[in-house]
């Protein structure tokens, strides 16, 4: 990627990480489309010999021989069995039967976690930069598990089962599915058994957001990741016939539209379907469109595909505008026609114009890249939000990190829009989701594991997480795109990823095997659920009283229950602290204190003389009667004076 | 025919095996797996079988195959497959 090390502040700490042979151990596993093995990403010029801990293979197939991997790229492998016996043979003409990646998807979150240094990356100019993975030094193994029809579970349990026995660290999965119970959802216990041997995994955290309750991936052994955006914008005005100018933004390169105005039409008042405003295929009116810039309205159909609908029906421009859903969040596309993406309340802007004038007209200015754009990060629309519809005391995502306008190492199969009419061929591509923000995390997760072999899956997930940041530096809190105000633990969880300040967290919030059984036993789980996750017979402890809230968990989670008699109540939350910093003493801050909600922490002040030492706390809450779906969020820091400690709070009455 | 009808009605199943119940006179746990499979279908194949993620297997079965499998003996879950996209 360009722009996120900067934006992460890898480059300037570059001497904290280490470069060498600890670096050079580590393992990411990516489950994704394949991998491109030629992009540059992958070279592996200065690397050392494969871990000897590596038991993995690089499988033949369709186009890719053993001789397509090396000492970056140490594994490939492609699972389509289960793909093949619902959808039937894998037509090769189409797709490669084998690691290679057709799609880019997978070229691109291998590359953001773990790829090489690219001088001079770039997509058609755009973003242009030294290109980087966060773990340049890591290994990269591949499994294939998705294919044109789907990614299907029994294909992605098979890899898991590979991925652990050929010896990865971290697990990468930029895929999820509904929402299910974790003994029947396939990534929730593939990531149990990694978890057991000290792999830490890391998934998507979603794009089904802004809507409340749309997360997945979810399980507590996870790692769940959101997505925010960068410093970084891609402008492309709008400029129309009454003389006023919108900002929007594109990736868009090629000819230019000619230097004056052009006819600007409605895609609504162009077509005879019912949602015609959305371009969707076959649905616009040559004639109407002819010649003119187009105003498509987002959704449905892909933002891209609308594009290629008006260039098909002849239209020369589009500006698409977002809706409701979207807000005010643009994400920028390589359109295969000059075309722009704006936000909603410009889109209405400019429908306005529209309707009053009877001759409307506009033209679109390309800008190019823009740096240093604020505020920044901010939550991104599409990024899924919480509370977690499976276990609401966990909260979740556990943290956000960089998902829009990324630009990382792409196919040489597919076109940068991914459609099957454009045969343009990039080395980069710059594409949004929590499918970007997902690697990000797996990268720098595999630093922290290189500087901190010993620490386990949750210690790496408590360092990145209680070091987030929810504030910008003008101590202004964190915004969401999709309402353009503050955003909550909800939708970004323990805040924005700072990989600096997790290498050195002070304390952290550790998790064991039986800590995870005991919160199945919580969970009120039967003996067959738990043997199914644990693969093993697990026996609950009648005796012992078993607590969700007890999860030693880097954040906090309350619910209560407006249906009980008093409508509030006292929950306790009890957690450890492990040192992994000098000795030192640790105060506890809660802030904001808000009407109908007591927080109290004992002890307040935690006291460690040595490192790995334990201490325990238990924070007090105490609500009063609200009325159903109120929401309080708080934040609880320990600090030592140079240390922050920070865990997100999201109380709910429901 | 029948059987290719009885086909088009399969679908991918993640079978949930407890290995520690696994009867004394098997020398592999695949072996078990596979004669469990055995006594619910006769066509039925085995696509994966898993150990490190999972004790079980994944393998085509009708609804009513699943059924039976799923009351054999050591069977903890016969459990639909999942298909999971691309975020």
């Amino acid at each position: 990627t360009t722009r996120t090390p900067e934006f992460l502040g890898l480059d300037k700490s570059a001497d904290l990480f280490p470069e060498s042979d600890s670096a050079s151990e580590v393992i990411i596993a990516v489950l994704d489309t394949g991998v491109w093995p030629e992009s540059k990403s992958f070279v592996d010029t200065g690397m050392g010999p494969v871990p000897s801990s590596w038991k993995g293979q690089c499988e033949s197939g369709t186009n890719f021989t053993s001789a397509n991997c090396n000492r970056k790229l140490i594994g490939a492998r492609f699972f389509s069995k289960g793909y093949e016996a619902t959808l039937g043979p894998v037509d090769e003409s189409k797709e490669s039967k084998s690691p290679r990646d057709d799609d880019g998807h997978g070229t691109h979150t291998a590359s953001t976690a773990g790829g090489s240094i690219v001088e001079d990356a770039s997509l058609f100019g755009y973003a242009a930069g030294r290109a980087r993975g966060m773990a340049t030094r890591a290994r990269l193994a591949v499994y294939k598990v998705c294919w044109t029809g789907g990614c299907f579970s029994s294909d992605i349990l098979a890899a898991m089962e590979k991925a652990i026995e050929d010896g990865v660290n971290i697990l990468s999965l930029s895929l999820g599915g509904g929402m299910s119970d974790y003994y029947r959802d396939n990534i929730a216990t593939g990531a149990f058994a990694a978890m057991e041997k000290g792999i830490f995994v890391s998934c998507s955290a979603g794009n089904s957001g802004p809507s409340s309750y749309s997360l997945s991936n979810v399980a507590p052994w996870i790692t769940t990741v959101g997505a925010g955006t960068l410093d970084r914008d891609f402008p492309a005005f709008v400029s129309l016939g009454n003389r006023q100018n919108y900002s929007g933004v594109s990736l868009y390169r090629g000819s230019e539209l000619p230097g004056r105005l052009l006819p600007f039409v409605y895609a609504g008042d162009a077509s005879n379907a019912t949602n015609g405003k959305l371009c969707m295929m076959d649905t616009l009116i040559p004639e109407k469109v002819a010649g003119k810039i187009v105003l498509c309205d987002r959704g449905v159909t892909a933002r891209v595909q609308k594009g290629a609908v008006v260039k098909a029906a002849g239209g020369w421009g589009m500006v698409l505008a977002n809706t409701a859903a979207n807000g005010e969040e643009l994400v920028a596309d390589a359109h295969l026609l000059p075309a722009t993406a704006v936000g909603q309340k410009i889109g209405e802007t400019i429908k306005r114009y529209m309707s009053a004038d009877p001759n409307p007209t506009a033209t679109i200015l390309f800008e190019g890249t823009k740096l240093g754009i604020q505020p920044s990060p901010v939550v991104a629309a599409f990024s899924s939000r919480g509370p977690n519809s499976i276990t609401p005391d966990i909260l979740k995502p556990d943290l956000i990190a960089p998902g829009v306008n990324i630009l990382a190492g792409w196919s040489g199969s597919a076109g940068p829009t991914g459609l099957a009419a454009d045969t343009r061929r990039v080395d980069f591509n710059i594409i949004s989701g929590t499918s970007m923000s997902c690697p990000h995390v797996s990268g720098l997760a595999a630093l922290i594991k290189a500087a901190h072999p010993e620490w386990s899956p949750a210690a790496i997930r408590s360092a990145l997480m209680t070091t987030a940041y929810v504030t910008y530096k003008n101590g202004r809190n964190l915004q969401d795109v999709s309402t353009g105000k503050d955003s909550t633990p909800y939708d970004h969880g323990a805040g924005h990823v700072d990989p600096v300040a997790a290498l050195n967290p002070g304390l952290l919030y550790d998790l064991t095997t039986d800590n995870y059984l005991s919160f199945l036993c919580a969970l009120n789980y039967t003996s067959s659920q738990i043997t199914i996750l644990a693969r093993r017979k697990h026996t609950c402890d009648p005796s012992q009283k078993y607590g969700v809230a007890d999860l030693n968990y880097p954040s906090f989670a309350v619910n209560f229950d407006t249906t009980q008699s008093n409508g509030g109540g006292v929950i306790k939350h009890t957690r450890t602290l492990t040192n992994v910093g000098p000795p030192g003493t640790y105060k506890a801050s809660i802030s904001p204190q808000s009407p109908g909600l007591k927080i109290l922490v004992e002890p307040a002040t935690l006291t460690f003389s040595k490192v790995n030492e334990k201490q325990s706390y238990t924070v007090t809450f105490t609500g009063s009667s609200m009325p159903s779906n109120t929401n309080i969020f708080a934040r609880l820091e320990w600090s030592d004076g140079k240390h922050i400690v920070g865990s997100p709070i999201g109380i709910s009455w429901t | 025919g029948p059987e290719k009808e009885t086909k088009s009605q399969r679908k991918t199943y993640i079978v949930h095996m407890s290995k520690s119940e696994m009867p004394a006179g098997f020398e592999q746990h695949t072996h078990w797996y596979q004669s469990s499979l055995k006594s619910a279908s006769e066509s039925a194949e085995m696509l994966y079988t898993y150990d490190n993620v999972v004790h079980g297997f994944s393998t085509r079965l009708t609804v009513k195959e699943a059924e039976l499998l799923e009351g054999q003996p050591g069977i903890l879950s016969v459990l639909p497959e999942l298909r999971y996209e691309l975020h």
